[in-house]
């Protein structure tokens, strides 16, 4: 999917487990591809997911998963806080 | 993915239950049960010792709240994120431990859908102290929610956690770490809190003792929903995961999974997936209901009439993947739908079908993941492949038996649409016909 097309849900799951950083506040709400694609590679290589970087169908299933509110990469929140 | 860990300086730790779910069937010595045992998981192994307390100055304060509950992590209704815990540290809130109130917190209980307290409890308390996530698939640390863990009195942590723990706080003086912890599980419980047995009376079971018998019954609806299959009858439901096993031989109630149909409705008539936006959408009577995912959209129910002004209730709705279009049933006539138009075809309703071999009316009917179509009307069901318009040969087979994971035994029942025959208990079922010179074999089905 083109980036402006990627639901802001999935934008908004991704940054609140730790796998995308909030959008640059210089830029807005601009989000390229590319970090994206990477913050999906890492939720399906720390979900044991095939490394696609694409929203298939096993990516959106366990997004759907019941799960618990911390999020999966600590550093990345932790640079958020220090921002 | 490891990151600075925090841990307690202290190895004395005390817990209290401050605020408990609000409509949960599990009470309230049940609750503090589950966290004795769920903490006791991890005192087993490891030098800290946890004792419940009064008042407010409890290391760690387990709560049960809803939605926004001023900490930052705001919970989200049922599914989604369920709980969180706070790391150790010198802040206020560090080892409380909140559980999402609007989830169906169960223990002990086959119902998949709930949310077993026991195994969440233990994941949140390895937060509590110091343990983040991981993405081990055996670990307990894993962060999604992965379904029961078994018995609280004989649960024995992964050893990935456990050395994960020990490497923060040390083994346990009366644990090897080399070896397995049978001892630990000797020791006399007289004192520990009771949990209720599993009995028959056990509340997952009595709120289904007037729900239908999946094994003789007639089906309201069949759907094909994210590659799953669905089975609804009356307020229920059965689900089949993508290898076509049941989840659960208990029926899961309608309302409690799909939120947003009006609480008196006691049945649907047909469901389907929307192939555009995977929208599920529910037919009763002249009216439907579009859901994202399980929550209704707003501003549903429609009139049918959306659909076509000669449409007045559904049987069956299916999307076919060969055309790329949603077909409506009812009463031996069909309509064809285009979800990217939003309108019918012309020319419809029609009365012959594309497809040979199936009855001129239906329950319900879905696309499976093999691609072949299938038709459901009574107690059985037709097949037609992908690459076929006709029914396969040697169809119509028992739907019980094909997809409800019945013998042919268990469809003893003389009333065909008994949805108000009790549930049977499938464990231990008499096999009759294995059955004889006095002797009774008993078989389980799964």
């Amino acid at each position: 999917e083109e980036p402006n097309q990627t639901p802001e849900v999935i934008k908004d799951w991704l940054a609140k487990f730790g796998y995308l950083p909030p959008p640059d506040p210089v830029t807005g709400q601009l989000q390229t591809q590319e970090p994206l694609t990477k913050a999906v590679k890492a939720m399906q290589r720390f979900s044991g997911l095939e490394e696609t970087g694409i929203l298939d169908e096993a990516t959106l299933t366990l997004m759907k998963t019941p799960r618990c509110s911390l999020p999966d990469l600590l550093e990345l929140g932790k640079v958020r806080r220090k921002r | 993915y490891t990151q600075t860990a925090t841990k307690w300086n202290k190895r004395n730790l005390s817990w209290r239950v401050r605020t408990f779910p609000k409509d949960s069937h599990l009470g309230h010595d049940t609750i503090r049960a589950l966290m004795f045992y769920a903490l006791k998981v991890w005192s087993d192994i490891t030098p800290l010792n946890f004792h419940e307390v009064r008042g407010d100055n409890a290391d760690i304060q387990i709560d049960f709240s809803r939605a926004d509950h001023h900490d930052g992590y705001p919970f989200d209704g049922p599914g989604g994120t369920v709980a969180h815990a706070f790391f150790p540290g010198d802040q206020h809130t560090a080892g409380d431990t909140h559980f999402d109130d609007d989830e169906y917190w169960t223990f002990r209980s086959a119902d998949t859908h709930g949310m077993d307290l026991f195994a969440v409890a233990v994941h949140e308390f390895g937060h509590a102290i110091g343990l983040s996530h991981i993405s081990t698939a055996e670990s307990i640390m894993r962060p999604y929610f992965q379904g029961p863990v078994g018995d609280p009195l004989k649960y024995d942590l992964p050893y990935e956690d456990k050395v994960r723990i020990w490497q923060l706080y040390g083994v346990r003086e009366s644990v090897s770490p080399t070896r397995a912890l049978a001892g630990a599980k000797d020791v006399n419980t007289a004192e520990y809190p009771a949990l209720p047995a599993l009995s028959a009376n056990h509340s997952s079971i009595q709120q289904r003792r007037d729900g239908p018998d999946r094994c003789n019954t007639l089906f309201d609806a069949v759907a094909q929903i994210r590659g799953e299959a669905f089975f609804f009858k009356g307020k229920y439901f059965w689900r089949l995961n993508r290898s076509k096993h049941l989840v659960s031989f208990q029926p899961a109630q309608i309302h409690r999974f799909w939120r947003g149909l009006p609480p008196n409705m006691d049945s649907v008539d047909a469901v389907y997936e929307r192939a555009t936006d995977h929208k599920i959408v529910f037919f009763k009577g002249s009216r439907y209901w579009v859901f994202k995912d399980n929550n209704v959209e707003e501003g549903y129910p429609r009139p049918l009439t959306d659909f076509s002004p000669s449409l007045e209730s559904v049987d069956a709705a299916f999307y076919w993947v060969h055309d790329s279009k949603t077909y409506l049933f009812k009463d031996g006539l069909h309509w064809r739908f285009d979800e990217n138009s939003r309108r019918m075809d012309l020319g419809y309703p029609k009365e012959t079908t594309p497809w040979k071999g199936i009855p001129s009316s239906f329950d319900d009917a879905m696309r499976w993941l093999d691609g072949a179509i299938y038709f459901f009307k009574g107690k059985d069901y037709w097949k037609v492949t992908e690459s076929s318009l006709e029914a396969v040969p040697g169809y119509p087979q028992s739907t019980a038996r094909d997809w409800l994971a019945c013998s042919e035994m268990q469809s003893d029942s003389s009333d065909m649409d008994n949805s108000k025959s009790k549930v049977q208990s499938r464990q231990g079922h008499h096999d009759l016909s294995r059955s004889g010179n006095g002797y009774e074999v008993c078989s389980c089905s799964a």
